[in-house]
């Protein structure tokens, strides 16, 4: 699975998420990241693309939960999406997601995840594992 | 407030001793994508455009699930998803089930800009490909000898990805989720 998010310095929101699904899946299997709200999902608050276990990530609305959080409770984006990993199945996921104030995460509960990102004041971040 | 980006290649069982040849061309994909971002967002590119554009870099590369390079079904076939979605006007749209389709990203905009609903699969996804005159290849484009190879490793051990974990020996440290 691929996937970026990114946010203007207006605060514009956005996400995009590609994938195969997985190895040896059967034909005409659908159910992987690219669900709208599962894995996928921006609102005016946050943008979010997930990556990992399709099945749990449909299950748990990783995406839409991460935003749910912000809207409903208050939490900030760090605090939204390290909820939502850390209560996800264990092994199965990592998210990448920005918010509209340009705040920036990328958590995840597997062993690893190809990531990268960027913010304007000169943040910059590519990494595998969790060090 | 600023811009800010990110960009994923996929989670999972990921070794750390995942072979140089596999974790250099993907580090390198992501710092290539990531300075295109970046770039895209200082010329003014809304961000429904970067992450349009970043993800069709992604989906070009071998070493990502996704567009060539995706992992293949239990037939040996390529079965691609792709999602776009706006956070201001919270417009979306998805594919699944496109086989010949370069850039499913793509595709899943075209959903949400040029129809009236924002998920196609299969068939119907493939059919409305053609009318919006996108770029299709053959089917082999997006077949990697790699992922020949994790296919045939899956069945040799009877796991679908859905209940059996391979170790990293038998992956090559490589995941297989995400």
């Amino acid at each position: 699975t691929v996937g970026c998010v990114a946010v203007d310095a207006n605060g514009n929101l956005a996400t995009a998420t590609s994938t195969g699904g997985l190895v040896n899946k059967m034909v005409g299997r659908i159910g992987d990241t690219p669900i709208i709200g599962a894995g996928t999902y921006a609102n005016a608050l946050c943008a979010v693309s997930a990556t990992g276990r399709g099945e749990s990530i449909i299950k748990h609305t990783i995406a839409r939960d991460v935003a749910a959080l912000m809207d409903y409770k208050g939490f900030s984006l760090e605090k939204a999406s390290n909820t939502v990993i850390t209560k996800s199945p264990q092994g199965d996921v990592g998210l990448i997601a920005v918010s509209a104030d340009g705040e920036v995460t990328m958590p995840f509960n597997s062993t690893g995840m190809f990531r990268a990102c960027a913010t304007q004041d000169g943040y910059r971040e590519v990494g595998i594992w969790s060090d | 407030m600023g811009w800010a980006i990110a960009l994923h290649g996929g989670a999972g069982e990921i070794s750390r001793s995942l072979p140089l040849d596999k974790k250099q061309p993907r580090e390198a994909t992501l710092r290539r994508c990531l300075d295109l971002g970046i770039s895209l967002l200082k010329s003014g590119r809304t961000p429904l455009d970067v992450v349009e554009l970043v993800v069709r870099e992604l989906e070009c590369c071998p070493h990502f699930n996704a567009g060539r390079g995706s992992v293949l079904t239990s037939d040996g076939t390529v079965e691609m998803e792709a999602c776009i979605m706006d956070g201001n006007s919270q417009e979306c749209g998805a594919v699944s089930g496109v086989s010949t389709v370069v850039h499913p990203i793509s595709l899943a905009r075209l959903v949400m800009e040029k129809t009236p609903h924002m998920y196609l699969a299969f068939d119907g996804a493939e059919a409305f490909a053609r009318t919006q005159g996108v770029e299709i290849a053959e089917k082999s484009y997006f077949i990697t000898p790699s992922n020949q190879e994790r296919l045939k490793l899956a069945k040799q051990s009877k796991s679908s990805d859905y209940n059996t974990e391979a170790t990293p020996t038998e992956n090559e440290g490589d995941s297989h989720l995400g």
